[in-house]
This record gives C-alpha cells, sequence and structure tokens, in this order.
C-alpha cells in the first residue's frame, strides 16, 4: 500500500527519508504491541 | 485587494521555499564538516600508527546502515549478478545513511542539534570556508535563520 | 499593504537567489571534497565506529555499499517488513559487522 523509496547517492533528502522509514517501521510496532496489551487486557466485571 | 491576496499567496511560498533551502544550506554545511573532520581523524590515526588500519576493519564511504535485534530473522533473496537484493525481517529494523552516522560519531561537532562546545565550533571554523562562518555561528545556537549577503 | 507586500516579496526573491547561488556553491565544494583522491582514501568509519553509533550496541549490524542511483524500496509495515535493493548499474555489496 505505502512504500517508501529512496534513491541511494542523493546529496540531499535520503536522511529525511531514512527517517521518515524508521518511524513508519516503529510505528508499527507500537501499534502491535497496542494491540496485544489491549488483547490482554482483563475485560471488568458488570455491575449487577 | 486582490492582487494584495494573490501577493500574501506569493510572500508564503516565497518564505516556504526559503526555510527549506536554508536547511538544505545548513545540511550541506554540517556534511562538509563531517566529512573533513573525518579524514583528518584518519590521517592523524594512520600517521600515529604508521600505517593503514586493515581494509577489511574500514568501511569506506558512502554506505548505509540497517540495524535491528540480534534475535531478528532476516529472509535474504540476493539475484546471480548482485544487483538485486530483497530482504525480508520478522521485527523492526532502521535505516540510516553514512552522514547520519558521522553525525553520531560526533564529527558535526555538534552543529546537528544546536548544541556545539567553543572548542567545537573552533575546529568546525577551520574546515569551511569564511563565507561560510556566519551561518556555523547561528547552527551553534540552533539553525539558519537568516541570509547574509557575503 | 500593496506596496509594502511588492518590496517584501521581491526582497524575499532576493534572499532566495542568495541562498540559490549559495547551495550550488556548497554542492560544487562537497562535490570536489569528496571525490579528491586523497581524501577518497580517508573516508572511511571502523567498524567499532558503527558499533558505537547503535542503541544497544550488540545489534545486527548491516553495511550497505550501492552504486550511485540504486533504488531502496521500503514496503508498509502492514505488508511485511521488507527491504529492497535495486541497482542499475554495478553490484550491490552487503556486510556484516562484527559484534566484537
Amino acid at each position: 500500500r505505502t512504500r517508501i523509496l529512496v534513491s541511494i547517492g542523493e546529496s540531499f533528502g535520503s536522511s529525511e527519508k531514512f527517517h521518515k522509514i524508521n518511524q513508519m517501521v516503529s510505528s508499527s510496532e507500537r501499534t502491535l504491541k497496542r494491540g496485544l496489551d489491549m488483547s490482554s487486557a482483563p475485560k471488568p466485571l458488570k455491575r449487577l | 485587494a486582490q492582487e494584495c491576496q494573490n501577493l500574501e499567496v506569493e510572500r508564503q511560498r516565497k518564505l516556504e521555499r526559503i526555510k527549506q533551502k536554508q536547511s538544505q544550506l545548513q545540511e550541506l554545511i554540517l556534511q562538509q564538516i563531517a566529512f573533513k573532520n573525518l579524514v583528518q581523524r584518519n590521517r592523524q590515526q594512520e600517521q600515529q600508527t604508521s600505517r593503514p588500519p586493515p581494509s577489511n576493519s574500514v568501511i569506506h564511504l558512502p554506505f548505509i546502515i540497517v540495524n535491528t535485534s540480534k534475535k531478528t530473522v532476516i529472509d535474504c533473496s540476493i539475484s546471480n549478478d548482485k544487483f538485486e537484493y530483497l530482504f525480508n525481517f520478522d521485527n523492526t529494523f532502521e535505516i540510516h545513511d553514512d552522514i547520519e552516522v558521522l553525525k553520531r560519531m560526533g564529527m558535526a561537532c555538534g552543529l546537528e542539534s544546536g548544541k556545539c562546545s567553543p572548542e567545537d565550533l573552533k575546529i568546525a571554523r577551520s574546515l569551511i570556508p569564511k563565507a561560510l562562518e556566519p551561518y556555523l555561528t547561528e547552527m551553534a545556537h540552533g539553525s539558519i535563520n537568516n541570509v547574509y549577503v557575503p | 499593504r500593496y506596496q509594502a507586500l511588492v518590496k517584501e516579496v521581491s526582497d524575499l526573491g532576493e534572499t532566495e537567489q542568495r541562498l540559490d547561488e549559495l547551495i550550488t556553491k556548497c554542492n560544487l565544494q562537497l562535490k570536489l571534497l569528496t571525490e579528491d583522491p586523497q581524501n577518497k582514501k580517508l573516508a572511511y568509519v571502523m567498524c567499532q565506529d558503527l558499533r558505537n553509533t547503535v542503541d544497544p550496541p550488540d545489534q545486527l549490524l548491516m553495511v550497505v555499499k550501492a552504486p550511485p542511483g540504486t533504488q531502496m524500496q521500503v514496503s508498509d509495515p502492514s505488508e511485511g517488513m521488507q527491504i529492497s535493493l535495486k541497482s542499475p548499474h554495478g553490484p550491490i555489496d552487503v556486510f556484516l559487522c562484527p559484534e566484537d
């Protein structure tokens, strides 16, 4: 769906693109961890 | 009023382009300083040891690094002619270029974060042409905001 | 207001032009610097330098040496953690940085 393309050897801009890539990759890890946390949280008991 | 509005739009566009170009100039200055600092360091080290380091212990610029946890499993496919590579990771990774590595090594004298000591600033000044010195002074405390007439 | 804007836009245009000139000069300086044979010989980092830039330092570290113009593509994590490299001319080399 989303791909980031970097042309190696560009004198300007590649650092920012790598930074963007790293943010994209690390945000997926956070989403995955959050999903795992939510699924493992115990459900609250209902009040009678 | 319409012409004023058009000029406002043009003014905004120019301001954005100027900001982007100041950032570009800043990056070029950083790269120059980092590169020269690296070359100087290696020259001094080679003079001290009287020989260059073994060729299999160094990586010449330019390069890119990919780092990931040592527990990561990487599936790598390479074409016969080594023109194409495909890496599949089962964990997150980071990619950085050589300039980022030099900055992290301190070769940019702290200018990349605006935290440059007076000693570092002196070293950085010796590595760039005189015409760029006003920019260096600004970068030492933040980023370039002004454009100086040479 | 119109007159002030005209002047301001004109000044900004000059500023942009000066920046363009400086960027062109800096690009040329950097090119001469990096292409100088003596500088090229001395423009290297040690494996220990690379190790010191990652946290934690015992991570798996790959170094990619690719010809200019090589296309690196990183897919969206939802499609899998994937990096592809395609060189238009010349082989790509990938090295593993030793832990010690």
